[in-house]
Order: structure tokens, then sequence, then C-alpha cells
């Protein structure tokens, strides 16, 4: 199974 | 006082249809560079972001910088009853809590205003730094809406894969699988229908169609649409907004539990 992941994961601190 | 006229009305119109289904609620941010949005999706899954430059607009005021929270969905029905080709005019007053959208139609024998509560929403700003892709696809996005509208009979997720040979949509489902592969077509006589592809590397990502289809409804903003994929981020799906400004959505991958 695949999971979706959240965008803020990958913006939040950058 | 903002104060913000738009020649190509039909332009705002398309913009919140293809808004007005993935997120809804948002704040317009407005400042002496443009007309901008960034804003999540109720999952947080897909983020869009909006640039209207000043330069696009027959006239554009802005005296200080001002954030316009507006429900997409109530926005969308205003503009709904504008006329594609009529002159669209965003007025606000620096403490109001209301803007005004004005309708001219293209010879002034029609003026009508239209008043629509504010709201104040609390949003967060997400920073995306400027990144390098290892491929970035572009091709008609006509062609783009119907491989994602097809796939999703067929699955809910698409494996988009490039490589030297082209971009590969795939899906699977109870029913079976589907691959669809676009190979490069630079199309020199009709550039609207190119397929063009600039590869660093192969990459191949899973993206949930649902997102996918909804990015699509903007669609009748422009014939050609970007897909930049990078290995573990966001694919970023961008249709241009005339030679005006952009309209971005950013999706991350689906990734192994």
């Amino acid at each position: 199974l695949k999971s979706q992941t959240r965008i803020a994961r990958f913006y939040r601190f950058s | 006082m903002l104060e913000l006229r738009l020649v190509q009305g039909g332009l705002l119109k398309k913009v919140l249809e293809s808004l007005k289904d993935l997120v809804n609620d948002a704040n317009f941010d407005c400042s002496a560079s443009g007309f901008s949005l960034q804003a999540m999706d109720s999952s947080h899954v897909a983020l869009v972001a909006l640039l209207l430059r000043s330069e696009g607009f027959e006239h554009y005021r802005c005296d200080r910088n001002l954030s316009l929270g507006m429900n997409l969905n109530n926005m969308a029905k205003m503009l709904k009853c504008a006329a594609n080709d009529d002159i669209v005019t965003i007025k606000a007053d620096d403490a109001s809590d209301s803007v005004t959208f004005m309708f001219e139609s293209p010879n002034q024998d029609k003026i009508a205003d239209f008043e629509m509560k504010l709201m104040d929403i609390d949003s967060e700003h997400l920073g995306i730094p400027e990144a390098e892709f290892q491929a970035i696809v572009r091709m008609p996005s006509a062609e783009f809406a119907r491989i994602c509208k097809d796939l999703s009979t067929i699955g809910d997720t698409v494996v988009i894969s490039v490589t030297k040979e082209g971009v590969k949509f795939s899906t699977r489902g109870d029913i079976g699988t589907a691959n669809i592969v676009c190979r490069q077509n630079p199309s020199i006589d009709k550039p609207e229908e190119a397929t063009i592809i600039e590869m660093e590397e192969p990459v191949s990502l899973t993206f949930a169609l649902r997102y996918m289809n909804s990015f699509t409804k903007a669609t009748p903003l422009a014939n050609q649409v970007t897909i930049s994929l990078s290995a573990d981020l966001p694919v970023v799906v961008e249709y241009r907004v005339a030679e005006m400004g952009y309209i971005r959505f950013y999706l991350a991958p689906k990734i192994e539990e």
C-alpha cells in the first residue's frame, strides 16, 4: 500500500 | 485602497473555476508586485499558488499590502455573473470587510457591481524553494486532462515515469491496468501541440488521480501544461495565465508505507 504524504512536510521549514 | 482592473475578465473566471473545487477558503494577497494566493486543499496534500503580476492589469492600485480572505466558491458564483468578455475590476478599502467586483461590458452599455463579504482566514504560508527538477515535461494541457480522466476510470493512482523514451502514465485497478506513453514531439508548426521532455535523469513517482483531475480544471487557461518531477518531492503542475502569471499546483507523492 502507498500512503499520501502531506504537502507541508516538504515546504514548512524551507 | 485596492483597485485592480483586468480587461481580460474571463481569465479571472477561469482561475476561480480551476481553484474552487480544490480549496474552500483562501487569502488573496495584494501587493505592489501583484495579486497572489497560496492555499492548501482541505486534506493538506495539495498546494496551489497563483500569481497575477500587476503589469498584467490595465489599472493596478494597491496602496498597502492587503490580504483578502474569500470563500472561493462564493467568489466563483459572483464571477460567473460576469460575461467572458467583460472587464472586471476588484475594489476594496483598507479597513473594509467586503470586496466589490465590478463587471463592465466591452462597449460600456452594462455595468454591474457585486459586493462580497470577506472572511478572516487563518492560513499557514509555506515556503516553496526554487528547485532543480530531474525531469520537466511540457505537453498539451487537453492531452494531459484526457489522460488523467481516462486513467481515473481504471485506477486511483497514476505512476508518472520519465525516461529518454518519453513520459509514461500508468495505473492499475480491479479491472486491469493501463499505460499511456507520450513521446517527445517538437511540433514546430503548431507549438501548442508539442510535447517536450527535459530530463536530467529518469524519475518515477506515484500520485493520487483525484487531485490530478482537480488540477486539470485549469486546462481552459492554457494550451500547454508543465509537469515538473523530482524523486520524493511534490510534483508541480503549472498552467500559465496569459502573459501575466501562473497557477501552480503542488501534489505530494504517495510513498511506500
